[in-house]
């Protein structure tokens, strides 16, 4: 493992860690998609579908795991927790699931690496995840006051899909036979997608302002 | 591990 994967992991793991708390201890989802909670869980469960069957490594478990867990408890929360499934705006969420799941598990049935229930299902949550935080995106748009941990979660998991970017170029160079079209356009794509928030990110900071994106 | 295995990322 490089550092820019370890550092990739490492930023993902505390994207969870900061939506973990803004829920547990501010009780508040506001600002948050429970569109891209739910496709993120559906990601986690279709990609590791081989954790019990193939044993990569104690670190690669664990973290299967964490996701696995994190994005099934959050979805719980935003749902069905008293306090803060009150703070869920329903009305501004609106993004419909189908439109991004239906077209990646057509694209997962024609591009995979091997035409088995497994290898579409890995493939489909690769294209699922590219496009999953589109609900977030645009529902961080709708918002006019956006909270400094919703923006700091979405900064990590743009910088998390940027150092995973890193790390193929890395593997390139150093592995042998390491070329992998499905991750790296998938992977391309999902981070332009953060190329506009990254933008008004800066912007924001720069300016020591309040991150507003622009209707 | 087989080195070109994407697999082992998460």
């Amino acid at each position: 493992m490089n550092i820019f994967r370890l550092a990739g992991d490492m930023t993902h793991l505390a994207s969870v860690l900061v939506l973990l708390l803004k829920i547990h201890t501010i009780k508040s989802c506001a600002g948050i998609s429970l569109k891209t909670q739910e496709l993120y869980a559906l990601v986690f469960a279709t990609r590791y579908l081989d954790i019990f069957t193939d044993f990569i490594s104690l670190y690669n478990t664990t973290m299967k795991l964490i996701f696995l867990g994190s994005s099934f408890s959050i979805v719980w929360y935003i749902r069905n927790h008293k306090i803060v499934s009150r703070s869920y705006d329903k009305s501004q969420d609106t993004f419909r699931h189908y439109f991004l799941i239906i077209p990646c598990l057509l694209l997962a049935l024609l591009v995979n690496e091997k035409f088995t229930f497994k290898e579409v299902m890995w493939a489909f949550s690769i294209y699922l995840e590219a496009v999953a935080i589109l609900p977030q995106l645009v529902l961080l748009q709708r918002t006019r006051n956006i909270d400094n941990l919703t923006g700091q979660y979405v900064f990590l998991l743009g910088a998390y899909r940027a150092l995973y970017i890193l790390n193929w170029i890395y593997r390139y160079f150093t592995e042998t036979h390491y070329v992998h079209w499905i991750t790296w356009v998938s992977g391309l794509v999902q981070t332009l997608l953060y190329a506009d928030f990254f933008y008004y990110y800066f912007e924001s900071w720069k300016n020591n302002k309040k991150l507003q994106l622009p209707a | 591990t087989d080195p070109s295995n994407a697999k082992d990322e998460l």
